[in-house]
């Protein structure tokens, strides 16, 4: 996967950064600081198309269901999240509880196209 | 998408940066509320001291204890390593008591479990923990009664009942797993522990002098299986 940077339109994996005191939540989440939302931006052309590992993905399928249901459908591909990992999470419930789960899937590590 | 046009997962890229943003922003808050089943953000009007909460999240994953008086939980007091099974979702709570009303032989606490987590997610161990307050050398009996509501949720019936010697100052474990468990197919999920003393202690606990000593219930959780849709 590719970070994006300033001169490039590709497909890459663009970072951002969610604040829990800028949003107001750091006083029910106690950790982490904030979350690594991350997401795929950018252009797949395609001679970029069929990235590895890709195949049994969410977003894979549902592109394959558009194009079978649309013959005008083309071949353009996306840039999607290739490789992602859980967010670790330690909490107050609406109880007051403290609570420490692991959310699987939030955290965009890298980004390929379809 | 039609040849040439952007693809469907792109449209985030056609918005204003002031926009994309807050976009942004307002999906992060909807899939994180989502994902830990919460209709709103929890609004905390007391928060634990920052001891009760060290103190427990040690002791929890503390590899010895300085006494182990459970049967059904390692020696060591520790919270043993579960294997995530299939990718469900995991959880670990940590429940700090209420206290209750008491008289000078007998104490009670309350702990109330997520009303969210209830629903979804079945108990796989529960561990009690208590510090101690012994009053002079010697053996001190302690009977630890486990109540629950009945289910017109009225009077308060005895779930389990065990008798401790206590010895010496310090923390101890109870295992509480399957009472917790009965409890989390209520509506309302509400244990409460009655100590009761043969001799007038003042109070077996030393909660209401230190925060560093507040009981609490350290619960693992996983989510329930989905319902099976079986296909002839």
């Amino acid at each position: 996967g590719i970070d994006c940077s300033g001169d490039s339109r590709m497909c890459c994996r663009q970072e951002f950064f969610v604040d829990f005191k800028e949003i107001g939540w750091e006083d029910w989440i106690i950790q982490p600081e904030g979350y690594h939302m991350n997401y795929c931006a950018g252009l797949c052309p395609l001679h970029m198309a069929g990235i590895p590992g890709l195949a049994a993905s969410f977003h894979t399928a549902v592109l394959n269901l558009i194009k079978a249901n649309n013959p005008d459908a083309a071949m353009d591909s996306c840039c999607v999240p290739t490789q992602r990992r859980p967010l670790s999470l330690l909490y107050y419930d609406r109880d007051s509880n403290i609570v420490k789960t692991d959310i699987p899937d939030m955290i965009v590590d890298a980004c390929g196209c379809t | 998408a039609p040849r040439g046009v952007r693809c469907p997962a792109c449209g985030l890229a056609a918005l204003a940066p002031t926009t994309q943003r807050d976009v942004l922003i307002a999906l992060a808050k909807q899939s994180i509320l989502s994902k830990l089943r919460l209709p709103d953000r929890p609004n905390i009007t007391q928060p634990m001291p920052r001891g009760a909460l060290l103190t427990a999240l040690r002791r929890m994953y503390a590899q010895r204890t300085d006494t182990a008086v459970s049967p059904g939980i390692p020696r060591d007091g520790s919270t043993p390593h579960l294997r995530p099974e299939m990718g469900l979702q995991e959880y670990q709570i940590l429940s700090f008591a209420e206290s209750g009303s008491s008289t000078s032989r007998s104490v009670h606490l309350h702990f109330r479990f997520t009303r969210e987590l209830a629903g979804s997610a079945e108990i796989l161990q529960a561990t009690l923990y208590l510090f101690w307050a012994v009053p002079g050398p010697g053996t001190h009996p302690v009977t630890v009664r486990l109540l629950q509501p009945d289910p017109t949720g009225l009077n308060m019936t005895v779930a389990s009942e065990t008798r401790l010697e206590v010895q010496r100052a310090g923390w101890a474990t109870l295992d509480v797993g399957q009472a917790v468990q009965s409890l989390f197919g209520q509506g309302s999920p509400r244990l409460t522990v009655e100590l009761e003393v043969a001799e007038d202690w003042g109070s077996p606990l030393l909660a209401s002098h230190s925060d560093s000593h507040w009981p609490f219930v350290a619960a693992q959780a996983r989510a329930r299986l989905p319902h099976r849709v079986q296909r002839r």
